[in-house]
């Protein structure tokens, strides 16, 4: 495997980083090694895996070339699962790495030991809301994107935006080879009709690429980042538990397809 | 009046527009002159008010100084209510300003012709999920600042880093007067023990500064945008039309105590 994915929607609160880290549990749950980056200031995925940040400890020394990714690794309480964690400060590296040389490349430049290394099986990187400097370094240095919907009707607006980024880049040569993983629909609730109809509006535009699986809105998913656990340690029987297992399992059947 | 109030949370998807565009509204139907400004790339208060986007007419003409804002001001189908829209070009804005001289108060400075003019009561700034260059200009322009807050726990860690950046603008002179207008709680479910404990740790934190009118979470406010309205427009007798004017009517209570 040894494949980068980022999960990446400039519009806020789609479900990035409650997919990030659930997905990435339940991968770990397969046996698959996984590696969760928290590329987001507002370090949500650190917390929500449950690892306290340490000042110096993110990925923005290894952006601006002061430390080795290696360094920076640490385990989390999933066994298989290691995480590359964020701190409040990277928000002013925003504008520090759009300063630095080949800034679109310092992420790329900052993974490559860990790719050559290939020791994970899956690199999850969560991005912050936005199409800034570092979600173009996490596309510019990443095999694919998974992009999170939500299932409201101003998520929608943002998908030929994405789009646009994802021809750009691969036009540019910042990276020919981005594809998109996939779709996943989050915080569905099938009783309400807008949820149903932006379903069948993102499977008119994106087609197979949308995940069957349906994330359903569930108040326990919101729960389980104050205990620092993913779901499937914080509540195992839940819908939300069953949904990121089912696809997880989706996830790995589409990879072995190929 | 003359009062530009920023609403801002670089926290995602925690009701940033959903509170911009019914505010908005809430106060223009108390017979008060409101300007809405679009500084979001994705542009979604300009599509929630109805407006369509116009290639070169956001406000990021002014910011760069190619454009009067008096320009760009349009009328919206709600008496009293103008919008400075937003268009998806904006995204490239960031990087342009960021460049700029006096990149921090290109938005006070575009926006000091109408300070002058002083015709509107209220100009209220939906910002974008981030801490970037968009939302600082906007908060160096602002007298104060709204932050809505989702009753959710990842709501909760960003709280003090948006302190941080208002002590950080006081403190260096880029905004001595910013004040903190108030916090709003939006998509509040009371049968949630989550909801209710978010509520009581924001009130421990900012006291009287919380507005005491709870915004629910309610699928018309999420279907209005749909429509191009605002939810005093689309169901007026909803509980979220309702939250809204309770809003508007707490505001101009608070304002009028001083
Ligand atoms: N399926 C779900 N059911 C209920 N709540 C959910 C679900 N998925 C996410 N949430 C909650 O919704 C909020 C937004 O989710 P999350 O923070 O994962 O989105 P995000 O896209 O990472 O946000 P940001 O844009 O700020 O990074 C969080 O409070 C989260 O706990
Ligand atoms: N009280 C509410 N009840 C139900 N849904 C709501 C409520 N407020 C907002 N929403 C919906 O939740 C989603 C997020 O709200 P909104 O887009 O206003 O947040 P935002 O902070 O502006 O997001 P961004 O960070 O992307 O700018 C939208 O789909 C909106 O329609
Ligand atoms: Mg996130
Ligand atoms: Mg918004």
């Amino acid at each position: 495997h040894n494949r980068v994915i980022s999960i990446a929607n400039q519009k806020g609160g789609v479900g990035k980083t409650t997919t990030s880290v659930n997905l990435a549990a339940c991968l770990a749950e397969r046996r698959q090694k996984v590696l969760l980056i928290d590329l987001d200031p507002q370090a949500n995925a650190t917390s929500g895996i449950g690892v306290g940040q340490r000042e110096g400890g993110s990925i923005y020394r290894a952006l601006l070339g002061d430390t080795h990714v290696r360094e920076l690794v640490v385990p989390t309480a999933i066994e298989h699962l290691d995480l590359l964690p964020s701190e409040v400060d990277l928000a002013g590296a925003e504008i520090d790495v759009a300063r630095a040389d080949r800034y679109l490349h310092r992420f790329a430049e900052a993974l490559a030991p860990l790719r050559a290394a290939a020791h994970y099986d899956f690199i999850l990187v969560d991005c912050p809301p936005s199409l800034g400097i570092l979600t173009m370094n996490a596309l510019c240095g990443s095999d694919s994107i998974l992009i999170p919907i939500q299932s409201e009707y101003y998520a929608l607006e943002g998908l030929t935006v994405i789009e646009r980024v994802i021809g750009q880049l691969r036009a540019s040569g910042a990276n020919p080879r981005l594809e998109i993983e996939g779709i996943v629909m989050t915080m569905y609730d099938g009783r309400t009709n807008l949820a149903q109809q932006v379903v069948a509006e993102v499977v008119k535009h994106f087609g197979e690429k949308v995940f069957e699986t349906l994330i359903p809105r569930s108040v326990r998913l919101s729960e389980a980042p104050s205990y620092g656990q993913p779901i499937i340690v914080y509540d195992k029987h839940c819908t939300g538990a069953a949904a990121y297992r089912q696809l997880a399992r989706e996830f790995l059947k589409r990879r072995k397809a190929g």
